[in-house]
């Protein structure tokens, strides 16, 4: 048997909503320490990872008696997540050997209980192995800052060039019609933390990227007001966005590469 | 010119 009660079904319904344009199908491994979701694009380019820590408060329950995959199409679990109001405490339920999984909505004064089933999918899914590496470059920003970045910049071209030394971090696009530069300097003088500009250097980095799927991971900013930024020079750069008494959804993106 | 990186040139099969 599997049961996790999430006191926000509105922390999943981020989840899905930021994971299910780039990912269709995915595979939620459950197991007695929480769920984990490991997915590719389509194009291999991008890979997600999602953590839900069991042992965290924003599961009031969670129980799982065996290991169990749960195969699921993104968009029909984001169909079902509109159905629940952004307040209600949502329960997934599956059996050892599931073939449906289902999600009980219980509204805030317990007046509405609602119960949807979905068939789970057999997804030939091929898991990879993310090598616990430290980065020569971790920048933490406001996350809403990062998707304005994304968004101003995709306007003039494909690629962005993120440029971390020790004064700060440069964003930088060229394109056939014009070019962009957005310089984000380390603040020292904001008072909210989730305000401020840090870079952790190691090394410099300069590296480009697909917009596109930068643009995409943003659809993630509502989960977090700040997401940390991971680079070293010619591996993927992680973008982290914690997820609050659950544990966090990190997307990776290969560079591009000079040829 | 850049060439897009594929995610399965850095991180391996499990």
């Amino acid at each position: 048997m599997f049961e996790a009660k999430m006191l926000q079904s509105s922390v999943l319904k981020k989840i899905i909503e930021s994971l299910k344009d780039l990912f269709a199908d995915a595979n939620f491994d459950c197991s007695s320490s929480g769920i984990t979701l490991q997915d590719m694009d389509s194009s291999h380019v991008a890979l997600c990872y999602l953590k839900l820590r069991s042992d965290e408060e924003g599961f009031e329950d969670y129980r799982c008696d065996r290991n169990i995959t749960l195969g699921v199409n993104l968009g029909l679990m984001s169909k079902i997540l509109k159905c629940a109001g952004n307040d209600d405490v949502v329960t997934l339920r599956a059996e050892d050997e599931p073939n449906i999984l289902t999600f009980i909505f219980d509204s805030k004064n317990s007046e509405r209980v609602s119960k949807y089933d979905i068939k789970l999918m057999e997804i030939d899914s091929e898991l990879l192995g993310i090598p616990d590496t430290d980065y020569s470059c971790v920048v933490k920003m406001p996350s809403h800052e990062f998707q304005r970045i994304c968004s101003n910049l995709s306007q003039l071209g494909d690629s962005v060039t993120i440029d971390c030394h020790k004064e700060g971090v440069d964003f930088k696009v060229a394109g056939e019609q014009g070019s962009g530069a957005i310089k984000l300097k380390q603040t020292t003088s904001v008072d909210k933390e989730e305000d401020q500009v840090t870079v952790q250097l190691n090394e410099p980095v300069t590296q480009s990227f697909a917009l596109k799927f930068l643009c995409a991971f943003t659809k993630a900013t509502s989960l977090s007001d700040t997401v940390n930024l991971s680079l070293t020079q010619d591996t993927p750069v992680v973008v982290e966005y914690p997820i609050a008494q659950h544990g966090y959804l990190r997307f990776y993106l290969a560079p591009k590469i000079e040829e | 010119t850049n060439k897009q990186g594929s995610i399965k040139e850095f991180f391996k099969k499990r």
